[in-house]
C-alpha cells in the first residue's frame, strides 16, 4: 500500500469529486479518480449510482467487495450468492401429487380422473421449460430506502431496480486492497448484460482533482474528453457456443451479447413496474 | 504442537478416481475438487486442485473464479477455450492441448468446449486459493437462474418466455453441460 501513492499523503489533503462519468438510458454512474494518491493509498475506488424512476441497473459483479449507502430514494436490490439457492419460488398449479396414498372406491376413482388429467397437462408442458412446474424463481431481493447500507461480496452478481417515486441515489465504495482480490488493485467491473458503454472523462477535469501530479504530466495531458468503450462479458463468446451452453436459440444468445444494444448499464423498465417474486405485507400480517 | 499440527498432516490426496468426483453428468463428465477441507494442509498452501475430465464435445458452463486465479493445465485431449475480460474483450480464444497450459484470471469469464475425439478433454486447474470458489453464468444455483425473470428479460430485451428459456433452459445441469445431439460433432 505504501507504494501505491502513501508516500505523497504528506502533502495536503482535499475535497475529492467524481472524474469520469458513464450515461445510460435510465441514471447515470459517477467515478471517482482511483488514482488519486488518497484513495491508492486506502486501496479504495469509489462511485455515486443514479437509478431513475423505474429504472434497472443491470447485472454486475466486481472483483472486489463493496459497501453501498442510499443517499435518497428506494428500491429493491437483488445480490446472487453463487452457489446459493432460488428460495423465492412460484410454481405452475400443475404440481403433481406428492405421493401415492390408500383411497376407497369413490376417492380412487376420482383420483384416476384427476391423475388423467394432470398427465395430459404435464404432457402438454413437458414440450417445454415448464416440466419443472415452476414459473420463475430467484434468490432473496432486499428493499433499500434512505439510510441503509448493502454490503455486497466480491464477485457476487447483483441488481438494483429503482421502484420509488424519485431518482435513486447511492454512494458505493470498492474495497480493492481487499484479501477477496487477487487481480491488481484496479476496480473492474464484469457486466452481464447490456451493451457498450463509453466512459466519458474530462481530463482537464481529471487532472484538478488528481492529487500530487507533476506539472510536466499536466502539460502533457490534453483538454479533450476521453472515451473508453466496454462491452458485457457474454458478447465476447462465440455465439453458436454461447447459444448451445444455455440451450436457446442463436437470435436469443445473440441478444444476451447486446452488442447492438445502446441503452447503457442502467436501462429503464418496459413496464410500469417490473415484475419480482417477494413476500407482501399482507401476507406478512396474515394470522396462522 | 508443531509435531501434531505440521508434521503428522496428510500431504497426499488422488484426484483421479472417478469414484471421488464431486460433479459428475454420465454424457458430460467429471469434476473432482480438492481443497482444505479434504486436504487440511492446502490451508497452510493457500491453494487448491480441480481435476476434471470431459466427454467428446462436452462444454464447460460460462463461469468465473470469484476468489482465486487457476492455472489449467490439459492432460489428455484438446478443447476450445475462451477467456473474457472485464472490458468484454477475448482474451483467449484458442484450442488447449495436452502439455499446454494457459491462466485464468480471478473473475475472468470462460467457456471451453471438448475436442471430438474420443477422449474428449481432461485437465487439472491449479488455484490460488485454498477453497476456491466457482460461479457459474447458466446452470443450476448460477448467477442468470438466481434473479428474477423480469428483470432478465429487461436487462437483455427478450419477451418473457425467452427470459424463462435463458433461466431454466439446462435444468438440473450444472457445471459441465452434455453435448447438443448427445453424439459426435464433425471438428
Amino acid at each position: 500500500q505504501m507504494s501505491a501513492g502513501c508516500g505523497r499523503l504528506d502533502r495536503p489533503l482535499r475535497a475529492l469529486e467524481p472524474t469520469r462519468r458513464v450515461e445510460s438510458e435510465a441514471g447515470a454512474t459517477e467515478f471517482y479518480d482511483e488514482r488519486d494518491a488518497q484513495l491508492s493509498c486506502a486501496g479504495l475506488s469509489a462511485a455515486r449510482i443514479r437509478i431513475q424512476r423505474n429504472g434497472l441497473m443491470l447485472p454486475s459483479y466486481s472483483n472486489s467487495p463493496r459497501l453501498v449507502y442510499v443517499l435518497q430514494g428506494q428500491g429493491n436490490v437483488g445480490v446472487v450468492i453463487p452457489g446459493c439457492p432460488e428460495t423465492y419460488q412460484q410454481t405452475t398449479p400443475q404440481m403433481k401429487a406428492p405421493e401415492r396414498e390408500e383411497y376407497d372406491d369413490d376417492e380412487r376413482r376420482g383420483r384416476r380422473r384427476e391423475e388423467s388429467e394432470e398427465s395430459e397437462s404435464e404432457g402438454r408442458s413437458r414440450r417445454g421449460y415448464e416440466q419443472y412446474a415452476i414459473r420463475d424463481e430467484h434468490q432473496r431481493i432486499t428493499a433499500v430506502r434512505q439510510g441503509d447500507v448493502v454490503a455486497i461480496p466480491a464477485g457476487s452478481p447483483f441488481w438494483v431496480h429503482n421502484d420509488g417515486d424519485q431518482t435513486l441515489v447511492a454512494f458505493a465504495v470498492y474495497d480493492v486492497s481487499n484479501n477477496a482480490n487477487q487481480l491488481d488493485k484496479t476496480f473492474r467491473h464484469f457486466r452481464l448484460a447490456g451493451g457498450q458503454t463509453s466512459t466519458q472523462q474530462g481530463r482537464q477535469q481529471q487532472r484538478k482533482q488528481r492529487y500530487g501530479e507533476s506539472e510536466s504530466e499536466e502539460s502533457e495531458s490534453s483538454e479533450s474528453e476521453q472515451s473508453n468503450e466496454s462491452y458485457n462479458i457474454l458478447s465476447a463468446f462465440d455465439t453458436e457456443l454461447l447459444a448451445e451452453s444455455i440451450r436457446v436459440s442463436r437470435e436469443t444468445a445473440r441478444k444476451l451479447q447486446g452488442r447492438h444494444d445502446r441503452r447503457g448499464n442502467i436501462v429503464r423498465v418496459r413496464r410500469a413496474h417490473l415484475r419480482v417474486l417477494r413476500p407482501t405485507t399482507t401476507e406478512e400480517t396474515t394470522r396462522n | 504442537g508443531v509435531d501434531e499440527a505440521l508434521c503428522s498432516m496428510k500431504l497426499r490426496e488422488n484426484v483421479a478416481d472417478a469414484g471421488k468426483a464431486d460433479m459428475y453428468t454420465p454424457n458430460g463428465g467429471r469434476i473432482t475438487v480438492l481443497n482444505s477441507q479434504k486436504l487440511p494442509v492446502l490451508k497452510l498452501i493457500q491453494m487448491s486442485v480441480n481435476r476434471g475430465v470431459m466427454r467428446p464435445n462436452a462444454i464447460l458452463a460460462p463461469h468465473w473464479n470469484i476468489n482465486a486465479h487457476a492455472l489449467v493445465y490439459a492432460t489428455s485431449g484438446r478443447a476450445r477455450l475462451q477467456i473474457v475480460s472485464n472490458a468484454g474483450k477475448r482474451v483467449f480464444d484458442g484450442e488447449l492441448r495436452r502439455g499446454q497450459a494457459v491462466v485464468v484470471p480471478q473473475s475472468f469469464a470462460v467457456m471451453a468446449r471438448a475436442g471430438s475425439e474420443e477422449e474428449g478433454f481432461a485437465w487439472v486447474s491449479f488455484q490460488t486459493s485454498d477453497n476456491a470458489m466457482n460461479a457459474p453464468i447458466v446452470g443450476k444455483t448460477s448467477a442468470l437462474r438466481g434473479m428474477p425473470a423480469d428483470v432478465l428479460a429487461n436487462a437483455f430485451g427478450v419477451s418473457q418466455e425467452a427470459a424463462r428459456r435463458i433461466k431454466f433452459g439446462r435444468g438440473q445441469e450444472m457445471a459441465i453441460f452434455s453435448p447438443a445431439s448427445g453424439g459426435r460433432r464433425p471438428r
